[in-house]
């Protein structure tokens, strides 16, 4: 602060020994980066993701960036989550993922977009349609409300990709977003791939921070 | 900016990179490896306060000159070797869910250095 009468701040290296100052700089990363995370402290990686999965992940997502840049200030208001899929209860045709969110996504924050990828594999030599259909259940409802369903064809083995809904949005920003797969074609249940090393299911969820109110000194 | 270089005390940009690795923290943070914190040190002297990037020619060097010892007999206040552009950190993590979260923390970067 050049308007106190303190010694300036940046010279301190006429009073801090190298390796204190290197100390000092090092705790002010740390607690600078956390800080602007909102963390009080480092993530203790509970449920670890397989490289493999993340490397699938971020692949997928390149070069899926918009193609219009928004300007800087808003820009740095936003994130974005990749969320991989814990599989809960499942049958023959039907499979239920959850997707958790917290800490910064809960509160105070908006989720504008939310895409859901998978992967499907087809038997070897088999041609066949299979309809798929997504429902976005009510998060922390024991009876597992319908909020809103999508039917999707898939004919062709690999990634697809499925554009949630204000439904799934707002889920996301709850903290818990439950998904339904419904097969609904004569094909087996095997096709599906779900879990599999790097074929895990996953949401990426577009973030933005809401209620900074921007006030203008004129 | 300058960066600093040699035996000179005039004000610079020091730079110093934190390597995620060493201080481990590399398992949460997927991207990028480590951090280009970089930071101001330096003196300036009063004839170059006011002046992002230290002397940029010699005339404004003998005002600004002038223009401190006018302002020394009346202000106390010094000046002070601060950054002068920033630019943001992009990070890829993991957060308590182990969910992975892509952001970019503006100013973090310390490009350029200056005298207030």
């Amino acid at each position: 602060n050049p308007k106190t009468d303190g010694p300036c701040p940046a010279c301190w290296d006429a009073t801090f020994d190298l390796e204190s100052q290197r100390e000092l700089l090092l705790d002010l990363a740390k607690k600078s980066i956390l800080d602007k995370l909102h963390l009080s402290q480092r993530p203790t990686l509970s449920r670890p993701v397989s490289r493999g999965a993340l490397k699938t992940a971020l692949q997928r997502l390149r070069g899926r960036r918009r193609e219009t840049l928004l300007e800087h200030d808003q820009r740095q208001e936003e994130y974005e989550i990749i969320s991989f899929a814990d599989t809960g209860l499942s049958s023959i045709n039907q499979t239920r993922l959850e997707f958790h969110f917290s800490g910064r996504t809960t509160g105070g924050v908006e989720v504008q977009q939310t895409r859901f990828m998978f992967f499907v594999q087809f038997p070897p030599n088999a041609t066949q349609t299979m309809n798929i259909r997504v429902l976005v259940l009510r998060p922390y409802d024991t009876n597992l409300t319908l909020t809103s369903q999508y039917l999707l064809q898939v004919d062709a083995s690999g990634w697809h990709q499925l554009l949630l809904g204000p439904e799934a949005q707002a889920a996301c920003s709850q903290g818990h977003l439950t998904l339904e797969l419904v097969l609904e074609s004569q094909a087996a249940h095997s096709s599906l791939i779900l879990g599999g090393f790097s074929h895990r299911p996953f949401v990426a969820a577009q973030v933005r921070v809401e209620g900074k109110h921007r006030v203008r000194r004129r | 900016g300058i960066n600093c270089q040699g035996a000179s005390r005039m004000c610079c940009r020091q730079e110093f990179f934190v390597d995620f690795r060493e201080i481990g923290w590399h398992d949460w943070i997927i991207q990028p490896e480590g951090y280009a914190m970089n930071f101001c040190t330096g003196q300036c002297p009063l004839h170059v306060a006011g002046m992002p990037g230290i002397s940029a020619s010699f005339h404004t060097a003998v005002l600004n000159l002038l223009k401190a010892n006018a302002a020394s007999s009346t202000a106390g206040g010094g000046s002070c070797c601060v950054p002068t552009s920033r630019r943001p950190l992009s990070l890829l993590y993991y957060d308590r869910d182990s969910n992975i979260v892509k952001t970019d923390i503006p100013d973090m970067v310390v490009e350029a250095c200056g005298c207030s």
